[in-house]
């Protein structure tokens, strides 16, 4: 364990906190992509389903626990407790454009031919795509309330610094997963163009970020 | 191929 990936890792649980409060307490998931959480619901499924095989160290396991409980109550929060606050018209982003590439190349990439490290592949191909409907969503209503802009903004700094973590690894222990990696830059990439919007526009006290 | 044993990151 290392500062970078601590520090991710805090990110990550921030964003999913952020997210999760800002539905109960506004009581509407207005704006958010239910497409997005519940694909990042699935990426917490098939990772971390050796859960119950290896174990890793309390830390793992907790988290482990800690973020699929969450990301569960947030899709339950959307789709069935505030689903009249739900507008699914705008989170319109075709599923199977995304599934069918990472199911193919999950078979295609992996470490091994088993369940578990084919389900692995494919979660992190998964995640690395995840936000895109929650993107789109933003795009096509061109705005963004600021809460949910801070979500994508912590996502975005847990990739960010899950790449120093890779660094460092590698560096230090000579670490390298290929598959991950690959996967988390383009992940991270998806989040560049958001950051700029971010600080341009929401830093700035602009309440809402619209999209020019 | 890099084959990871076992996934020690979240």
């Amino acid at each position: 364990m290392n500062i970078f990936r601590l520090a991710g890792d805090v990110c990550h649980l921030v964003a999913i906190i952020i997210l999760l409060l800002k539905i109960w307490r506004s009581r509407s998931c207005a704006g958010i992509s239910g497409k997005s959480q519940v694909l990042f619901a699935i990426v917490f499924t098939t990772r971390y389903l050796d859960l119950f095989t290896v174990f890793i160290s309390p830390y793992n396991t907790i988290m482990k626990v800690v973020f699929l409980a969450l990301s569960y109550a947030t899709v339950y929060l959307i789709y069935m407790r505030f689903r009249n606050t739900f507008n699914s018209e705008n989170d319109s982003f075709r599923l199977e454009f995304l599934l069918v590439p990472v199911i193919g190349l999950s078979f295609l990439e992996n470490y091994a031919f088993t369940p578990l490290e084919i389900l692995w592949t494919f979660s992190i191909f998964l995640e690395s795509v995840a936000i895109m409907p929650q993107l789109f969503m933003i795009t096509k209503t061109g705005e963004a309330e600021s809460i949910t802009t801070h979500y994508l903004f912590f996502l975005g700094l847990y990739r960010a610094l899950y790449i120093a973590n890779w660094v460092w690894r590698y560096h230090t222990e000579g670490f390298f997963d290929q598959i991950a990696v690959v996967s988390g830059v383009v992940q991270t990439i998806f989040y560049i163009d958001f950051f700029y919007l971010y600080v341009t526009k929401v830093l700035r006290g602009r309440g809402k970020m619209t999209l020019p | 191929d890099g084959g990871e044993d076992e996934h020690d990151e979240l």
